[in-house]
């Protein structure tokens, strides 16, 4: 781990009361090594080395710390307050039924998490969600959400495959409303963000529901793509948060700090498991200390 | 970057971040990066056209390529069980090569070892009926290994020549997850002396380091014969396969560029190390 690691940096140097500038870039190398291996991107982590160098610069050493010690605290800390020291909630004032719009790569959870996300809605915060499936082109990604909601008993609107997705976003508008539902959630097709016509489609989408949340679903497992991705979507639709999904897995999860540095916008969520249950809040303290190994 | 007329520091630098932004790993992009400082320490590399051409020739050879096909052999049928985290493509995939096997006039079966995931039978079936293969299936729920039997028992009173086994994804920390592959494995062996004849490893090229762990406990659980890797028609650059070559020499067969039935290419080292650097 980092920790054990900065001991070693550490271990000649006894009886110091400050950090040294050969002591400082010694243990920065480390860090770096540590935040490359856990998937953090490569600019993010030029940033953040010199972020923890100005903090390190002169600092004292605590008394009841050692000098690695020092450091690894200053890391920590800088972990976490990047990552946002306070865990944002869900943004849900607006008329009802206030959309929720699930975006990102193919393959990152999104359709679980909308399952994750309605059971919350439904359980936590006592509200009533409406599913929507607007994925139209997955095979049976349709039936893959209705099949989540009827086991959760919660109402999924009858896509027809035959609509496109604005259209079926459309009318499942006006069905929650119809319904009484006071929060949709859309689950979208994956795309590439670097495919202009899916992108496209997903404005439209935006445009159509004015959602209040776009949260992009981003595998916790990404490497230094998670820049371009998180990047392009912000960009393109303009995020309100991030879930970071599959965590129950040993990936560090630098993707994280990546995504948070490149968009500034906060991760909401994290999923923990393939069942409908497996959905936390975020807490940069927990993927902080993943981060540090 | 290598604009330069002269190989220095600043040079060195910059090979390192293109290795490192493409997922090649600390480690090994430390590697191979220290092998050409030592070369340019011994004056032997002094210009950055060659310096380039040889780090692109050392990472080619460290890569394994498999001719990218799926040589059936003469037993059939032969069985492929493809497994891999969650999410990867594995389903995608095998409707892929079902489609290449049927286009050649060759009889696929394919078994829906996936019972857990909502629709995976569902999505499979869809799948089977686009490119002509038979998929065996049981009710949701039910034990994959069965399912597995069956298949292979049916592949035989088919006269199958190709088995392609769908399993659900599964986290490689997750114990009684790995128990169960290996439990499918055991039964496809007892339905079929041999099989599964390939064991075949699904990654994501998104992934960044987690996949070398992904593959060494698949290989260490079942002993993995070949991987795919997929999603290279986006921007991620899969480096992290030099590492998984280099320690594993697992062979990459195939890569998926898109989601389509035709988006499946052989792996071919040189193209992959190009795009590495584009
Ligand atoms: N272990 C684990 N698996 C997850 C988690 N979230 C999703 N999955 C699994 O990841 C796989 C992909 O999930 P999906 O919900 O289908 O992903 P998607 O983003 O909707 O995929 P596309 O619609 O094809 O883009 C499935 O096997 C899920 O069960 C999680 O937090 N932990
Ligand atoms: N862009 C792109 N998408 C792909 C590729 N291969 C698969 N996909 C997409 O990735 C998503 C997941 O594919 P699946 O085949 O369901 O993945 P899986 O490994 O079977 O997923 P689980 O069974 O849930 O673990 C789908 O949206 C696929 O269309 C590829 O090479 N490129
Ligand atoms: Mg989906
Ligand atoms: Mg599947």
């Amino acid at each position: 781990s980092l920790s054990d690691k900065l001991a070693d940096v550490f271990k000649s140097l006894t009886g110091k009361g400050k950090l040294n500038e050969k002591d400082i870039e010694a243990a920065l190398k480390q860090v770096r090594m540590a935040l490359l291996e856990a998937d953090v991107n490569f600019r993010v982590v030029k940033q953040f080395v010199a972020d923890v160098r100005v903090r390190a610069m002169g600092q004292e050493v605590a008394r009841s710390l050692t000098p690695d010690q020092t450091v690894v605290k200053i890391v920590r800390e800088e972990l976490v307050r990047v990552m946002g020291e306070t865990c944002e909630e869900l943004d849900l004032r607006a008329a009802p039924p206030v959309p929720i719009l699930l975006v990102g790569l193919q393959g990152s959870g999104k359709t679980t998490t909308a399952g994750k996300l309605a059971l919350y809605l439904k359980k936590k915060l006592r509200r009533s969600p409406y599913l929507v499936p607007a994925d139209v082109y997955r095979p049976a990604a349709v039936e893959q959400l209705k099949k989540i909601a009827t086991d959760l008993d919660i109402p999924v609107f009858d896509t027809d495959v035959n609509d496109d997705p604005v259209e079926v976003c459309k009318k499942a508008g006006e069905a929650a409303r119809i319904g009484g539902y006071d929060t949709i959630i859309i689950d979208t097709a994956g795309r590439l963000h670097i495919d202009e016509e899916l992108m496209g489609e997903l404005g439209r989408i935006k445009e159509a529901l004015d959602p209040n949340e776009i949260l992009l679903v981003a595998d916790a497992m990404t490497g230094q793509d998670a820049v371009n991705v998180a990047g392009e979507f912000d960009r393109a639709l303009g995020l309100t948060g991030v879930v970071l999904s599959k965590m129950d897995g040993d990936a560090r999860g630098g993707a994280a700090l990546s995504v948070r540095a490149v968009t500034g916008k906060p991760i909401k969520f994290v999923g923990m498991g393939e069942k409908s249950d497996a959905l936390e809040v975020f807490a940069p303290d927990r993927v902080a200390s993943r981060i540090l190994g | 970057l290598f604009g330069k007329p002269v190989v220095d520091e600043e040079t060195l630098e910059a090979l390192e971040e293109v290795l490192l932004t493409a997922d090649i790993g600390v480690a090994t992009s430390m590697k191979l990066v220290e092998e050409v400082a030592e070369r340019v320490r011994r004056k032997e590399l002094t210009d950055p056209e060659v310096l380039r051409v040889h780090l692109k020739t050392r990472i080619a050879e460290i890569l394994i390529e498999d001719e990218g096909h799926l040589d059936l052999g003469p037993k059939r049928p032969y069985v492929v069980l493809v497994v891999g985290v969650n999410g990867v493509g594995k389903t995608t995939t095998i409707g892929k090569i079902a489609a290449q096997f049927t286009a050649r006039g060759d009889k696929v079966v394919i078994g829906a070892a996936d019972t857990f995931r909502a629709a995976a039978i569902e999505q499979l079936a869809i799948w089977g009926e686009r490119v002509g293969a038979q998929v065996i299936k049981h009710e949701h729920g039910s034990d994959p290994a069965a399912v597995t039997f069956d298949t292979l028992e049916a592949a035989k009173a088919r006269g199958a020549d190709l088995v392609l086994i769908d399993t659900a994804g599964r986290l490689h920390t997750k114990t009684n997850l790995m128990e169960e592959m290996k439990k499918i494995r055991r039964v496809a062996g007892k339905a079929i002396e041999g099989a599964p004849h390939e064991v075949m490893l699904v990654l994501d090229s998104t992934t960044g380091q987690n996949a070398i762990s992904q593959a060494k406990t698949f290989n260490e659980t079942i002993t993995v014969d070949s991987i795919v890797l997929t999603k290279l028609d986006g921007t991620a650059k899969g480096g992290v396969i030099v590492g998984i070559c280099d320690e594993l020499k697992i062979p990459v067969k195939f890569i998926g560029i898109g989601e389509q039935v035709d988006d499946l290419r052989p792996f071919n080292a040189a193209e992959f190390v190009e795009a590495l650097f584009s």
